[in-house]
């Protein structure tokens, strides 16, 4: 097995707080972002249709165009795809570019599928929000690692705003 | 003299007039994003309309809104972002994409990618004011969401992102202070908004640098062959640059362009609240304003601005009032003194090129 994000950041961030693990028959929904190809052509057609002095500037790529050009080998689409099947993931969709899948998976399912993560449920946020997350890094087969970049839905928390009021609002009793 | 960033004072700072609105004829949009479980309110958006856009046509609601829009309280973020595009980009139909996650499982943002992923026909501008530290995410995820980026610029989608409002950013590595880049306002396929203030903050007076403005250079992503020669020259000339040792500077350079971050009036849950501060702020009037220079060129049978920088940086940022006054933060320690980098004459890595001056953007962007 490999690690396809060893790098990520999994510490919890400020006004977050652990509600202990999640129930193992929860579900919850992964995003695998599958490789995609000709991403050096496309950075190619970006500068094209992006400079002026280019004779495709303004020629842009319609959603169907970068499709074609970027979508996943049927290799990887049916790798991926027979692995979360064979894992008993359920009600997968994907984009027009087919470069995401996302799915349903039982907690259960997905500690299995993704040896090393470990789902809790977390509140913090402004709004309180809930999330469910692994504190853990995790791991996919060997065999998928020219197939899949990444798994969402792990590690990352959502984000805050840094808007702020300038000058701080002034709380009656502390003014010196 | 005003009391606060209004409309009326963004749009007579950048010398947008009652005239530079939407045509309501042409099938252009505009677009912003939200991430947060707070959401914008169409009664505040009215009040605000009545309290602050009365000498400029303008629409009363957003066209559509992508994903779910909850019942919660407003949240600031949500409802400057909407006000503001509104009004700088006024009478221009306006989407809000929000995602702030349908599922515990789920990342708003990649959520967000995947919106952009699904739907052919979208608005031409996008402003977003997310941002994570560049340190923080696994180099799997930048590499694959600038991937995603560098599709919707394939496609003549113009993505705005906010700089962030920590100016240069500090973090500590093995006992050293360095300067903290910020994705994706770091990512080359993106245009990353600024912010400034005004000189007289009571006045509408030229711009300085608000010491809040993000910017610096990426520790990830090699600078872009597009922006080598500002670059160089801001490297090369500048009287006040960091030690080298906090920032990466063969590294993608931001912002690229600025627009008043401090100082603004947000209506909120019904409140009119003062004050109101970052470059969360600058990156919709921006996006507002390229998005009556859409207006221009759809209508003169040309195709949208889309990704920008390119042009931007060829055309050494004309059209753009250039700030060249104050510093932004970064570390507090004995070396830099809580000072990142300052502006100067051109691009410089607080400012950008600089911020809107519409009539001389809209000529220099009109054609071709």
């Amino acid at each position: 097995s490999y690690s396809p994000e060893p790098d990520q950041r999994r510490t919890l961030p400020p006004g977050w707080v652990s509600l202990g693990r999640a129930d193992p028959e929860e579900e919850l929904s992964l995003t695998f972002a599958l490789r995609q190809q000709n991403v050096e052509r496309l950075s190619e057609l970006v500068q094209a249709v992006s400079d002026p002095s280019s004779p495709q500037y303004g020629k842009y790529l319609t959603l169907e165009n970068v499709a074609d050009l970027v979508r996943p080998s049927p290799l990887t689409l049916h790798t991926v795809q027979k692995w979360l099947l064979a894992a008993g993931a359920q009600k997968c969709h994907s984009v027009i570019t087919q470069d995401f899948l996302t799915c349903w998976l039982s907690i259960r399912q997905a500690e299995l599928l993704l040896p090393g993560a470990e789902f809790h449920h977390y509140v913090g946020g402004p709004t309180e929000t809930h999330v469910v997350r692994s504190p853990h890094p995790y791991q996919l087969p060997q065999a998928l690692a020219p197939h899949v970049d990444f798994v969402g839905g792990l590690h990352r928390f959502p984000p805050t705003s840094s808007l702020r009021q300038r000058p701080e609002p002034q709380v009656t009793g502390t003014v010196g | 003299l005003h009391l606060g960033v209004t409309p009326s004072v963004i749009r007579k700072r950048y010398n947008l007039t009652s005239q530079d609105v939407g045509s309501g004829t042409s099938n252009n949009s505009q677009a912003c994003a939200q991430f947060l479980e707070q959401y914008f309110h169409d009664s505040d958006l009215a009040q605000f309309m009545r309290l602050f856009g009365g000498n400029f046509a303008h629409q009363a609601s957003v066209a559509r809104v992508v994903g779910q829009q909850g019942r919660g309280r407003a949240g600031i973020e949500a409802s400057l972002d909407v006000q503001y595009l509104m009004s700088a980009g006024a009478n221009i139909s306006t989407w809000v994409y929000s995602s702030p996650g349908r599922h515990e499982g789920q990342e708003p943002f990649l959520q967000w990618l995947m919106l952009l992923s699904n739907e052919s026909a979208l608005p031409h501008v996008h402003t977003v004011s997310y941002g994570d530290d560049e340190d923080s995410l696994s180099s799997a995820y930048i590499q694959r969401v600038n991937t995603e980026l560098m599709k919707a610029a394939a496609r003549g989608l113009t993505l705005l992102f906010a700089s962030g409002d920590s100016g240069a950013g500090c973090w500590s590595v093995s006992g050293r202070h360095q300067f903290r880049p910020t994705f994706p306002a770091s990512s080359p396929y993106v245009t990353t908004v600024g912010g400034t203030s005004f000189q007289e903050p009571f006045l509408i007076t030229n711009e300085i640098v608000d010491y809040i403005s993000g910017g610096g250079f990426s520790n990830v992503f090699p600078r872009p062959s597009y922006q080598e020669e500002a670059v160089t020259k801001f490297l090369s000339s500048s009287p006040h640059l960091p030690p080298s040792s906090y920032f990466n500077a063969s590294g993608r350079a931001y912002p690229d362009v600025a627009a008043l971050s401090d100082g603004y009036w947000v209506v909120s849950n019904r409140v009119p609240i003062p004050w109101v501060s970052g470059t969360s702020a600058s990156t919709p009037v921006f996006g507002g304003i390229l998005s009556l220079i859409n207006e221009h060129r759809i209508l003169s049978g040309r195709p949208p601005l889309g990704f920008l920088n390119p042009r931007l940086y060829q055309q050494h940022g004309a059209g753009l009032f250039d700030v060249t006054r104050g510093c932004h933060e970064s570390c507090l320690d004995e070396e830099v003194e809580g000072q990142g980098f300052c502006s100067g004459p051109g691009w410089d890595p607080v400012t950008g090129w600089g911020t809107p001056n519409f009539p001389a953007l809209l000529k220099t962007l009109l054609n071709p």
